[in-house]
Parts: C-alpha cells; structure tokens; sequence
C-alpha cells in the first residue's frame, strides 16, 4: 500500500547529502554535475 | 494605480534599456560600471527620487516582464520551448539582475536596511502582481514568469559576497514572508511553483544546512505546514486526481530529501506537521515519524527479548519545538484539565471530556483534532513529569491508576468509533525513536489494550497499528516494537481475539506481519 | 472509520486553479541559470540507457578517467558549472593549463629551453578551441599564471 518511496529518484543510501542535488519535486533524477552552478575563475567564463 | 502620465513610457524605455545594457558585450564584461551608468540614467528621469516612484517603477517593470512572458507562452511547447524559455528570460532574468544590483548597492556598504526594505518592497510587488494576475486570469493563471523572478533574485542574492551573506538570514525572512503569502492555498495556480522555489537545493541548503543555530527551521517548518494544509482536504479522499497525485509525489520527495539530510528538523517539528496532515493520510505521517536523530543508533527492533525499557535513550526527552500546551483551548477548559491532572477530581471532568473534544455531528468531521492531538500530548507529558517527579520511570506498573490514565481510559471507553480513532491516532503519533514519549506512549497503548472492557476497543487499537504497518516502509521504530510485544507477549492474550480470526485473509496478514515482525 | 470528505465549495476552486497550472508543470531549466548550450532538459532515452547519473559521476576520480576529448568538450560546453570545475581539474592533474589570455588548454611536453619569471618556450601542445583540435607547436612562447 503506498508509494515505492525508493522509486521516486532519490539515492536514499547515499552517504551524502542529497539536498546539493535535488532536482526538485518533479524531477525523477537528481541534478548532474553539469547542472550545479559553481564558482569557476572568472577566466572559464568563456561564452 | 493613477500612475503620473509618463511613468508608464518611461518606464518601459528604461526597462529596454537595461535589458540591452545587460546583454551587450561591455554590460557583461563589467556589469557594475553598466549598472552605475543606468543608474544615472534612472536618476535623470526622476525614478529614484521618491520611495512611490521606484514603487511604480518595479510594479510597472514587474507587469510588463509577465506580460512579454504572457505574449511567448502560448508556444512554449514542443522542440522549441527551449528556445522560447530563453527569450523569456533574457528579459526576465535581465530584470533580476537589475533588481539584485539594486538592492546590493541601496544604502550604504554596510547598512542592511535599506537593502532589505527594498528586497521586500520588490517581493511584495511581485506578489501583488501575482496575486492580482491569479484573480485575474484564474485557470489562464501562467506561474513560469514568477517562479522565474523568485528563483533567479534568490540565487543572484545568494552569490557568495560579503555584502550578501551579511543579509542573508533577512534575504531567507523576506523570501520566508513572500512564500507564506503566496502559499498555495492562496493562490493554487501557483502551488507547484511554489512548491519548486521552497524545495530548491539552495533554498533547502540555505534554510535547513547553512543557517546557523537552526534559525531557517521553524520558518521552513511553517512553509511545510502551508503545504500540508492545502493538500489536507484533497488527500483526505482517498481517490486522488492526477494533479493532487503530482503534487503530492512532488511532497514526498521533498519529505525524503528532508527525512535524509536533515532528520533531525523532522524530529522538531513532527508534532505540528502531524497536526495538519489527515489521518488516513498513512505513508506520508510514517515518513515523519520515522526520522530520528542522526547520532542515535536505533537497535533492531525485531531483536529477540529487546529490553527497550532498558535503553538510556527512552529517559530523554525529545524536543517538540510547537507549543502544544497552547493548543488546548478554551483556556477554561485547561484550567479544568490541569485542576483534574492535580487533584484527579471533579469526576464531572471525565464525563464533559467528550463535549469538549465534540464540534460537529457530521460524520468523519465530529472532532477537533488539533484539540485530541494536544490533549493526548499533553496529558502524556504530564504523566511523565509526574511519575519522575515520585522518583519512578514510566512503566506498564507505573502509568496506571493516575489522573493521566482516567482521561485515557475515559476516551478510549466513552468515544465513538470515530473518535477513538482518532484519540488512538494522536497516541500512535508518538511511536517514535527511543525518547520518553515513545516509551510512555507505547505502554499506554499497551496497557488502554489490556484494560479494554470491550473487544471493539482493543480490535480498534490493532487497526490503527496495523494500517500503519501495512504501508509501505518506512515505519517508525516505536511503531514496531510496540506491534511486537502487543502479538508476542502472552499477556495482551492477543491471539486469543476473534478480530485476528474474523476472515482468512485478515488472519494471514496478521501472520505474514507476525513473521516478518518475530 | 473516518470516511471521505466531500471537498467544500473553497478546496473546488483551487483544485481548478491547481488543475490548469498541472498543464504547464515547472520545467527543471526554469529554476537554473541558462546554460548556453546544454540546457537542463530530460529528455527520455532507451530504457537501457542509464537513467540516472552514474554513481559518484560527479567526483574528480570519474572525471580523470574521461578522455581529454571529452574532458575539453565538458570545459568548454559546460561552463559555470561543477562539471566544468571538475574537467579543468581533471585536466590539469594531466599538465594541462589553461591560458588565460588565449582562453585554450596547453600541455607542456618536455623541459622548456628558456625559464624565467615571464617566459618559457619549449614544445607545446595546445588546444585549439575553435578548429576543435590539438596542435603541436615548437619554439611556442607563453605568458600564463597558475590557476591553481
């Protein structure tokens, strides 16, 4: 009865904190690194 | 809004401007020259010269950007949404930029102030705009240009600068505000948005992770309780439409990043989440009640002979961070329980005890639930108190013949099915990790099922542990231990009962749950 | 025992409003910056393809063991990002360095001829971002700073 609480996306065994992650509340995946704003040199900013 | 003949003309020009200025080459490269040269620029049409005009500047500004978002919307779909999306927000997050430079640079270096006093001028504006916009367009309502605003503003005003962090506990109060207001149940047309920007990774970790002293946590736990009092009356069917399913999927996966990270704050504030979650409302009140304390190692439950009022952990208390006490209203009828509680007299007490809890005849709306669930609280609390204070723990011996048992076995005997329902739901509500709640609780579970002078009464205390065991995981340790000793103590006679036998069915998932619980 | 609620006239409202906001769901980009090129957007790929990130993909150890092909392709199309963080430090534990002036990779392959405080010419491979290419360069002087 209920939800599969594990199939909702989220690494619940992971050792870390998910919330750096989260894609949201309507995401089935978490946020890749490629979607996590970071703080590079300036210099990278090449666009 | 009578706005002065021009503003609007004015304003729109300016607007475009920035926008440009933010975009071109030189605007990127060194941003806050651009901003200071608009800036000059706002001055020379007199924007800034008084505190009304930069108000009708930024709800000028504010409509305008939702209106261009309006205009691109209805084909925002399909491959080129994308696209679409970012020529929104090449104006939109453009307006951002000019508001976060704004409220940076308002005042002086160091004086917070005037920057938060802008910020929230600027969040009241939006949600006016929002607001107004919801009314006005009702199912047309678009949220897109205001989650756009709100997210973006947040992660511009977040950037890592001292200036910012200095203000960020009153950035965090100013957005807490803005949130509360526009809370779904205010403005439905907005809840998913809504519930996007409030469970956000930064505003999550900004809350909950960053904040020192745990100041960001009772502000989140009120934004939950906002959640949760909106989903109430749709959750509490148990039919639920795809839009409610959504949105209460979208819940639960907040409420696991939240029972993971930061179990702890779930811990806190589980009284008052309860509170406003209906009781059929099973897994998502489990999920709650599972959270424990990250530096607690919780022994299995399903040991064999677990000593649990052996554990040091059932002497402590937990934090229940709402006031409870406070709920039990009217204030007349406190000062009859507490009159009760001390003295254990008139008995008059026990008979009134249903009037009081009693609102309604309507079925399944009857009882005040809050009232139940602080009453049960409380008095618990109380029984607690009172069986240290006589230098004695809470045990099956030691929480009997009381005050605090009156009351209990009053309600268990003289409510309908109904409100037993619910008066055994507010004592399962604190089957928890291993704290003196959870112990003394589980023992009046236990003992009100000895006692019981009717089967119905002890059949209806099993419903309420079983439906919560049937459930999918995760189940509160409390819950499980005290299911344990109910079926495998001879004493509670349990399997004795009619009710484990009334159908086959009923008889099998009482072994199949005694299986996996022995 | 408590049975369904009917919805009062109020919870039938917004559940209409709520109804027509379920036909524009939040899109997961609109809560990020934009990225120029390789916005946050799903989209559904064959069920065999891994459908959520590969475990600790977002750890320098995973990014070393990317080619330089594709550590370059992340730095480049990536950018703002963790992912771009992390290729520039995956690049670099390969005695890649970024050039700030020409904004392009180089990786020096033996002893310069000539050091001092300003220069140091020996042979290089560069990366060259526009022809997508590595070319190797004799003699080639630079001026550079450490971005460590």
């Amino acid at each position: 009865l209920g939800q599969d609480l594990t199939a909702l996306g989220l690494n619940l065994n992971s050792p870390d904190n998910l919330y750096p992650t989260f894609g949201g509340p309507w995401a089935e995946t978490p946020c890749r690194a490629q979607d996590i704003d970071f703080s590079v040199p300036p210099e990278y900013i090449i666009n | 809004y009578d706005d002065p003949p021009g503003l609007l003309e004015k304003t729109e020009y300016l607007l475009r401007e920035w926008v440009n200025i933010y975009h071109s080459p030189q605007g990127a490269k060194d941003p806050n020259k651009a901003f200071s040269m608009f800036v000059h620029q706002m001055n020379c049409h007199g924007i800034l010269k008084t505190d009304d005009l930069i108000t009708r500047f930024f709800r000028l500004s504010t409509q305008m950007v939702v209106e261009l978002c309006y205009r691109f919307l209805p084909d925002c779909t399909g491959t080129g949404a994308t696209n679409t999306r970012n020529k929104m927000f090449h104006t939109v997050d453009a307006y951002v930029k000019l508001i976060s430079l704004l409220v940076k640079h308002s005042g002086e270096a160091n004086n917070s102030a005037t920057k938060i006093n802008l910020l929230n001028k600027v969040l009241g504006i939006v949600a006016g705009v929002l607001q107004q916009d919801h009314e006005t367009h009702q199912t047309d309502f678009q949220q897109l240009p205001y989650q756009r605003i709100f997210i973006m503003l947040f992660l511009e005003l977040n950037a890592r600068e001292p200036i910012l962090e200095a203000i960020n506990f009153q950035l965090l109060t100013a957005y807490f505000h803005t949130l509360h207001i526009l809370r779904p149940a205010k403005s439905p047309g907005f809840a998913y948005a809504w519930l996007e920007l409030v469970s956000h990774r930064l505003f999550l970790g900004r809350m909950l992770g960053l904040t020192p002293q745990q100041k960001g946590w009772y502000m989140y736990a009120q934004l939950l309780i906002d959640l949760f009092k909106y989903l109430a009356p749709f959750l509490r069917n148990a039919e639920l439409a795809k839009p409610v399913t959504v949105l209460y999927k979208g819940t639960l996966r907040v409420l696991l990043v939240l029972l993971h990270d930061f179990p702890e704050f779930l811990c806190d504030y589980h009284y008052g989440f309860c509170d406003v979650i209906p009781p059929n409302c099973i897994q998502m009140r489990n999920l709650i009640l599972s959270a424990f304390p990250r530096n607690m190692r919780l022994p299995d439950p399903f040991t064999p002979n677990l000593k649990v009022d052996m554990l040091a952990e059932i002497s402590n208390e937990p934090r229940v961070l709402t006031e409870f006490a406070l709920m039990i209203q009217p204030a007349s009828f406190k000062k009859d329980l507490d009159h009760y509680l001390k003295a254990r007299t008139p008995v008059t007490f026990l008979s009134d005890l249903r009037s009081n809890l009693q609102i309604s005849n309507e079925p399944g709306l009857r009882y005040n639930i809050p009232l139940m669930n602080a009453l049960v609280l409380y008095v618990g609390h109380e029984a607690i108190t009172y069986i240290r204070k006589k230098g004695l723990s809470p045990n099956m011996t030691t929480i009997a013949h009381s005050a605090h048992m009156d009351i209990f076995q009053n309600l268990a005997v003289d409510l309908d099915t109904e409100g037993r329902y619910l008066f055994l739901n507010a004592i399962a509500n604190q089957l928890r990790y291993p704290n003196s709640h959870t112990h003394y609780f589980s023992c009046t579970l236990l003992y009100l099922f000895a006692e019981a002078n009717t089967e119905a009464i002890q059949e209806q205390i099993t419903r309420v542990l079983l439906e919560r065991l049937i459930v999918n995981r995760p189940h509160p340790w409390g819950l499980l231990i005290t299911f344990i000793e109910l079926i495998k103590n001879p004493t509670y006679k349990f399997w004795n009962h009619e009710f484990v036998h009334c159908a086959p069915e009923i008889e099998k998932l009482f072994e199949s749950v005694a299986r996996s619980c022995m | 025992p408590l049975g369904p609620v009917p919805l009062q006239k109020e919870h039938q409202c917004q559940f209409q409003m709520m109804e027509s906001a379920y036909y524009h769901m939040p899109h997961p980009a609109d809560s990020e910056r934009v990225r120029h090129y390789l916005p946050r957007t799903p989209c559904q790929t064959p069920v065999y393809y891994h459908q959520t990130p590969l475990p600790h993909s977002d750890t320098l150890e995973f990014f070393q063991r990317l080619s330089t092909e594709t550590l370059f392709f992340i730095f480049y199309y990536m950018e703002g990002s963790k992912a771009q963080y992390l290729a520039a430090k995956a690049l670099k534990k390969q005695s890649w360095r970024f050039h700030t002036k020409y904004m392009m990779w180089f990786q020096r392959h033996e002893e310069p001829k000539l050091i001092n405080e300003e220069y140091e010419q020996g042979t290089y491979i560069y990366f060259d971002y526009e022809k997508w290419g590595q070319r190797k360069k004799e003699g080639f002087t630079f001026e550079y700073k450490y971005l460590e």
